[in-house]
């Protein structure tokens, strides 16, 4: 087991979780589709609003590492914000909600909603 | 990724998935993990979706990500998206869309409406293989009745295949990795099957969470890109997820 590809016979006796394969609970929280889409996600991003912007941090990071110019975020910042009345709705305006309740750049928050696109390459 | 779904000895289905996520996006040697993993678990969530105070659908995602990933419509159907790699990927359905070609759903925004909008199995299976999506990707779709379960394998522009399960000729799983089906995976990433050993092993009348969440824990099944495992219960409408770590020894993929 301690050389690669570190395969292991099938494991039994991990369920409920415990030990050091497991990180803990997963939090639950409600969306109200009654509600406008802009306000739906407001009270989660509250909540999460810091590991949000680390993991864009850490996304921006990448680009100006893949672009060191930095010029890949300033197209991002400039670009993606025009786009987002072009998505359908309600994407949009949940975006929207989303970025002003992380504070965050428009753009960027509709980047982490389209990385797995992007990232299929 | 790994999504499978199984149904058991009494016609009862279990979906189950980890989602892996986060390759070459930054490798930090001091933890001997990857980046982009470690920054998502603190954002994965589990949420109700609710209207007129009654749940519509259930899903795992993470916060400030409004499509989705996996889900469940209690009693009806559930819902996972395992990423597929191709030349022909996903970026360039991005900048047709940009350009103005706008024919393509996002990913996961179609499983979103399709977990938000469709009724039955079979609706939710039509969406998922006809509608012209951005990006390649493998759909693992699972119902609420016996044998109705299937893995939707998508280019952008069309559907490649759907391999149903098949009680009656021993397919009591469909299991779906980042691999079609029909081709041998990668040799260095090679989970599809320890994952059919371990489910073999278990055997159809002993599936539960409990044995999917084992198998889901093998390594190399559970990996360093785990971020989560999510397993889902259609008929109990029971959604239940965990935060996932793979210390050393642990494949990178």
């Amino acid at each position: 087991q301690d050389v690669p590809p570190y395969t292991e016979d099938c494991r039994s006796g991990t369920y409920p979780p415990s030990g050091p394969t497991y990180k803990g609970p997963v939090p639950w929280y409600t969306v109200n589709l009654d509600q406008a889409p802009y306000e739906r996600w407001q009270s989660m991003i509250k909540d999460k609003k810091e590991p949000l912007n680390d993991v864009i941090q850490h996304i921006k990071k990448l680009a100006n590492f893949v672009i060191p110019s930095g010029k890949l975020i300033v197209l991002v910042d400039a670009l993606l914000p025009g786009l987002i009345g072009k998505l359908p709705y309600p994407f949009g305006e949940e975006i929207k909600g989303v970025a002003d309740a992380a504070e965050t750049p428009l753009g960027e928050i509709l980047l982490f909603n389209i990385f797995y696109e992007v990232f299929t390459v | 990724c790994t999504s499978v779904v199984a149904e058991d000895s009494s016609g009862k289905l279990y979906h189950a998935r980890n989602l892996d996520f986060g390759l070459f996006l930054g490798w930090d040697v001091k933890n001997s993990s990857w980046m982009i993993t470690e920054l998502l678990r603190p954002l994965v969530v589990n949420v109700n979706f609710v209207r007129n105070n009654k749940t519509v659908f259930m899903s795992t995602s993470f916060a400030g990500y409004v499509g989705m990933l996996t889900g469940m419509k209690p009693g009806i159907f559930t819902l996972t998206m395992n990423e597929r790699f191709s030349l022909d990927g996903g970026y360039i359905g991005v900048i047709e869309w940009i350009l103005g070609d706008r024919d393509g759903s996002w990913m996961s925004f179609l499983t979103r409406s399709v977990l938000e909008n469709a009724t039955s199995y079979d609706e939710a299976k039509a969406l998922l293989s006809k509608t012209q999506i951005l990006a390649p990707a493998y759909f693992i779709l699972g119902g609420n009745k016996s044998g109705d379960a299937c893995v939707i394998t998508r280019s952008r522009k069309s559907c490649l295949d759907i391999w149903e399960l098949d009680t009656k000729d021993d397919r009591w799983y469909v299991l779906e990795t980042n691999y079609d089906h029909w081709k041998p995976p990668l040799p260095i990433d090679n989970r599809r099957d320890p994952a059919k050993k371990c489910m073999n092993r278990t055997g159809q009348k002993n599936i539960s969470f409990t044995t999917m969440y084992d198998v889901l824990s093998t390594k190399p099944v559970l990996n360093k890109l785990t971020t989560y495992t999510a397993l889902m219960s259609v008929s109990d409408g029971k959604l239940e997820a965990y935060l996932r770590d793979c210390p050393d020894p642990c494949v990178p993929w």
